[in-house]
Order: structure tokens, then sequence, then C-alpha cells
């Protein structure tokens, strides 16, 4: 994997052979899971980093759940690839491994990401067909957190249609029943693009969640981080404060369930690409979040509870 | 595959509440076939709507006898999305496919 290109975009076989090769390359730490199938039935892989023991405290780090956002799963790949570069020269990252697992699902919607790359660039739901008239269902709506509330939409051809029910996409179940049977997943982190925001729960509600200040708190170290690299700016604080109302999303569930550092976070376009953002951008892109990631991480590690 | 041949990116920042106004009442007419890539979420902050050519011009109209400024972020989509994909040709030195 010294060879692969991670400073060009690539398809979803191009990702499962460099996944699969970062295995065989370092057994010893990285281990392929699949914890279930979507909606077309592709596999949803999941890389485990573990220095070993059962069931320990667990980091969970999800890219490409809306299919279009490629620079987020291009990260993740980066990601993979800095965690097993990085794991024993890297005292903060080491130290991490010492007490947690990572886990580290790179492609999330891999239905929508083909069909990126087969039949329209701009699509970003599930490829499930709930409906006669239009098909996919907006994963990041679909979980069950204020589910169906106003900041969702019930229109099946909406971009934020919720799905007819929470967890109806597989894709979405099966983090949920991961989440679920790992139980000691102590932070959670959701990787979207594009307009540069740290975000935390709540998204359905205005009230403030019980660990605002200390999770307000680690979005600002965490942002100061991510700027620190390259100065791409920023803002950061609960998504119903700093975007708009979301219903459903999936922070909020795992807020929910007890994962007190749940986050969002929404990469760049810092010019004028949008989804569209230039493969040149990737690398600095995954360097400067992959600063935030340790910020959060290591929080994570030196407070359990 | 969907083309994009047109469409152009449009980037509208709302500075007024009715002009926020105006620009999410543009979320509910499905027959502009709007892609709103940023939506609404302030005042001062940017929208970016994805607009296939033949909403352009009402779009445009729409947005000018409102008095709601706007700048085109992107001229042409399908442009970008074959600079890309050419740039992935160019990259992919392959990876042996398990």
């Amino acid at each position: 994997t010294d060879a692969f290109d991670y400073s060009t975009y690539h398809n979803l076989d191009e990702i499962n052979a460099f996944i699969d090769l970062l295995v065989a390359e370092n057994s010893n730490l990285v281990s392929k899971l699949e914890i279930g199938r979507s909606t077309e039935n592709r596999p949803l892989y999941v890389l485990k980093f573990s220095k070993g023991g059962t069931n320990r405290p667990a980091i969970w780090i999800d890219t490409g759940i809306h299919s279009r956002e490629w620079v987020t799963q291009a990260s993740g790949v980066w990601f993979a690839k800095k965690i097993v570069q990085d794991h024993e020269n890297n005292e903060g990252l080491a130290s991490i491994l010492d007490k947690m697992d990572i886990f580290l699902e790179i492609v999330t919607n891999p239905d929508g990401f083909v069909f990126t790359h087969t039949q329209n660039r701009m699509w970003r739901k599930t490829r499930s067909k709930h409906s006669s008239i239009c098909v996919g269902v907006d994963p990041n709506r679909n979980w069950d957190a204020g589910f169906g509330a106003s900041g969702a939409s019930s229109n099946p051809c909406s971009e934020t249609y919720h799905g007819p029910y929470p967890n109806s996409e597989p894709e979405v179940k099966a983090i949920v029943d991961f989440v679920k049977s790992h139980g000691n997943i102590k932070a959670f982190i959701s990787i979207h693009s594009y307009s540069q925001l740290l975000l935390y729960p709540y998204g359905y509600t205005t009230t403030p969640v019980p660990d605002q200040k200390e999770l307000h708190e680690i979005s600002e170290r965490a942002v100061a981080a991510l700027t620190s690299l390259y100065g791409t700016k920023y803002e950061y604080g609960s998504i119903i404060t700093t975007i708009y109302k979301a219903s459903g999303a999936t922070v909020d569930w795992t807020y929910d369930q007890g994962i007190k550092y749940s986050f969002t976070f929404e990469l760049r376009d810092t010019g004028r690409y949008g989804f569209l953002l230039p493969a040149k951008q990737i690398i600095p892109t995954a360097e400067e979040t992959w600063e935030a990631l340790m910020v959060i991480m290591q929080h994570a590690a030196d407070h359990p509870y | 595959t969907e083309t994009f041949v047109g469409h152009q990116v449009l980037r509208v920042v709302p500075t007024t509440d009715e002009e926020l106004q105006k620009v999410q009442e543009l979320q509910d007419l499905e027959n502009l076939q709007l892609d709103f890539w940023v939506a609404p979420h302030g005042l001062g902050k940017p929208v970016d709507i994805r607009v296939p050519f033949a909403s352009l011009q009402p779009l445009k109209v729409h947005l000018e006898s409102n008095g709601i400024s706007y700048s085109i972020m992107i001229e042409d989509v399908q442009t970008l999305v074959d600079h890309e994909k050419m740039e992935m040709l160019r990259g992919r030195r392959g990876l042996p496919l398990s």
C-alpha cells in the first residue's frame, strides 16, 4: 500500500483491494470485519485496528455515508494508512491504541458510491426502493433519534428523505447492530463534506446535550489543531445551532446510546468546487482532518467513562 | 449515465431574513429540480445550488426579481466531472486487485 496513490480518487473495487492489501501487510494490527450487506448486497467492510485484548473501549470513524462526498472516502483510505504508519512511532496514536481499538468504515454507502462512479456523480442517498416513484433514502436522516421530525423529508424524491421507518436502510442498521453488540464504543465520528464544520449533537432539538460544555471545548481544540496546518477555517457547535435542524441524524442516535464523544465533520471545499473537490486537495484535507481526529481520540483515551 | 452539461452551481448569500426565507422557499419548487449542495443555514452563510440548464433562466429571473444577488460558483458542472474522470484514469496505476 506504499505504492497506492492517495492523491487520486478511486472506485469501490480499488478501495476494497487497498483494504485487503493493508490487512495482508499488517495482520498483527489490522483486520477486516463484514458488518452487513447493502441493499444491493455489497459487503459493508469495517477495518479494525487493535493491539489485542477483547472488547476494549473503541473509537468509530465512518466516511462516505453520503456517496457523492468523495473526499471523505478518499480521506478514510488515507486515515487507514496513517494509523498503520504511526501506530508505533507516534506517541499519541500509540498511546491511544494501547487503550482503545479503532474501527474505520471507509465506504459506508457502497451502492451509492458505485452509482456515483457509473451513473450519477451527484448521487447522495442509498439505493433502496421503498417507493415506486423515487429511489434512495438519506442515510443521515434514517437513525432512530428524532426520526421523522422536521429537519428531514417524508417525500421519497427528496435528498433528505428519512425513509419509511428508522433503520430501514441496511447500511444504517448494520452500524446500529454493530454499536449495540460491541457495547463499548466511546467515541463516534461520522465524516461528511462539505462546508468546514465540526458538529456535535443535537440536530433534532434545541435542547443542549448534558455534555455540551465538554464537547464544545473539545471541538475548539480540534478545530484549532486542524486550522493550524493549512489555515482552513472551520466553525463548530451543535448541529441545530450551527447549521439547521436535522432529524434522524447519526450522531444524535449515537449520543443517545451513551457515546458521549459523538461528532460529525463537514470537510472542505474552501473554494468553489463543492463535491467536485480536485484530487490534489485529498491529502491536505486528510492531513488537517487527522489533526482534529487526534485531538478527539486523545481526549477519549484520556477521559475514560 | 447522468450528464450535467450546462448545469451551473449558483452561490447565494442571504443577507436579510426576507432573502433567507425566499431562498428556503426555493427548496419546495420541485419543478426546478434544484440540488442544494449546501442548504440555507443562516444569514451570511453561502447556499450552493446545482441548477439544471433548463432551470437556470427562470431561477436567475426569480432571484433578480427578488433582489437576491448570486454568483456562479461552477460555470459548467460537466466540465469538472469530466476533469475528475480524466484525472482518475491518469492516476490509475492500479493496485493488484485481490
